[in-house]
């Protein structure tokens, strides 16, 4: 049965798409079978396995909004991923009046459970009912924040959040780590940016720091994770690190 | 009566806010009354101006919902600021089955738009209810955009969501400029990527561009703009220079 993990922050920008993709491709590497899910209506992670979502004629909308098995909009890359599309935008608003409309991923996912051995989830940067979606249908959530104040103050948010989520959807879910991204360690501002945020989340920061690599930005445009885009490069051991931290919890 | 400006990008982490406040004090440090209206439910301006959001008894929440006059919601910093909290997050179901709820905000910004000579409209990053009461209320639309591929894609459906806007909600919003912003002028990625802006975009490319710059980071710490924090370093200068743009635009 797949460990579950849902990658999540409301604030923008901070390497959900980046973390969820270059993670998922690292456990693969390891021997894992691995399913990445895009509940972005942005369809950035499509994107970076070189994917058009404008050009896809099923996606996550038809799984949530249509019932459709998640088997039918996998495309199979690096790592299977069930794509994204504009459509998902309009998801929030087919469902607002559907029963159980916030547990429809959780229901998708139990069905392809024993395919794989790791799922994980990009969400959109909100606190909507995609992300409510993933929040409920996973075991774990990785949090990436950017090592920033702006960043570091949504967390709050998100945590009144997973405890909403605990004590009506799904009393299972809990935070995996907190990952310090984007980190540009010359910087003073980054350092006290993580010393505020093991003072406040202590064991709940990976040890694993993603650190600022120019080969993040490019690697999407080929359609690949940094892995794949540049193999023996520090972006790839960043996650290759973290794989191994998260293989270390099971 | 006062240009209304919104800040819109759906794609997350592109300097939304940080353009939002910084333009906005340099158009008051050149002498004109400036208002900035925070629409997203993080608070992320609100805070930039040293408010906590979590402690504010009136938002923008009681704006759109209440249909309380933005003049009760107003605090003056170094601009007046109409706050936001984190109920704004409920505004969008609270608003779903409400008539007219597109235009909960426009109706709010014409009545006070003679106390103002510039309106500046922070959004969240997604292109939900809440940004398109925004884009409903504005003149003219400000999209920042980092020189990165995942968030030029996103340009393509903010254009459709416009064209929509002007179709049924705003025929005279217009897109005043696309303002490359956290660049990195030296690496060929972001070089590439303004090259890629101005083939399609053309003129609505701004003269201004916004480099990186570790003191947009610090500022906010302090609740303050970058024209208050560091008054004579280069990041107040990229938004003066912005605002001479804008004001020339008039
Ligand atoms: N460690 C890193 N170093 C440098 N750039 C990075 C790093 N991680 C991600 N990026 C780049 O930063 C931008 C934001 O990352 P990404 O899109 O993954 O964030 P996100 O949280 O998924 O954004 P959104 O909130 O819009 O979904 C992208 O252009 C990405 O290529
Ligand atoms: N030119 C810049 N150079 C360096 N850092 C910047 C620059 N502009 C903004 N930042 C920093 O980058 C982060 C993202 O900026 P900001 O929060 O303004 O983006 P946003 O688009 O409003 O994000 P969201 O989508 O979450 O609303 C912030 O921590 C900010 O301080
Ligand atoms: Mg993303
Ligand atoms: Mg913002």
């Amino acid at each position: 049965r797949a460990k579950v993990i849902a990658f999540a922050n409301q604030k923008g920008g901070v390497a959900k798409t980046t973390t969820a993709l270059n993670l998922a491709v690292a456990l693969k590497e390891s021997g894992h079978k691995v399913l990445a899910i895009d509940m972005d209506p942005q369809g950035n992670l499509t994107m970076s396995q070189g994917i058009d979502p404008d050009k896809v004629d099923k996606s996550m909308f038809d799984v949530l909004v249509h019932e459709m098995s998640l088997r039918e909009v996998i495309a199979e890359r690096e790592i299977d991923v069930a794509v994204s599309s504009i459509d998902l935008a309009g998801a929030e608003i087919a469902m607002a009046a559907q029963i159980g409309r916030e547990r429809r991923l959780q229901k998708a996912v139990n069905e392809i459970r024993g395919d794989y051995d790791f799922i994980c989830i990009d969400t959109p940067p909100s606190l909507g009912l995609l992300t409510i979606n993933a929040l409920t249908a996973a075991d774990k959530v990785i949090v990436p924040v950017q090592c920033e104040y702006l960043s570091m103050r949504g967390l709050m948010q998100l945590q009144n959040t997973l405890r909403m989520i605990r004590e009506n959807l799904n009393p299972k879910v809990e935070i995996e780590g907190i990952l310090p991204t984007m980190l540009d360690s010359r910087t003073v501002h980054a350092k006290e940016a993580i010393e505020i945020l093991e003072e406040n989340f202590g064991d709940l920061v990976f040890q694993s720091r993603i650190k600022k690599a120019i080969k993040f930005a490019e690697a999407p445009v080929r359609g690949a994770s940094v892995l794949k885009y540049d193999p023996k490069g520090k972006a790839a051991t960043y996650y290759r690190d973290l794989a191994k931290e998260v293989i270390s919890h099971e």
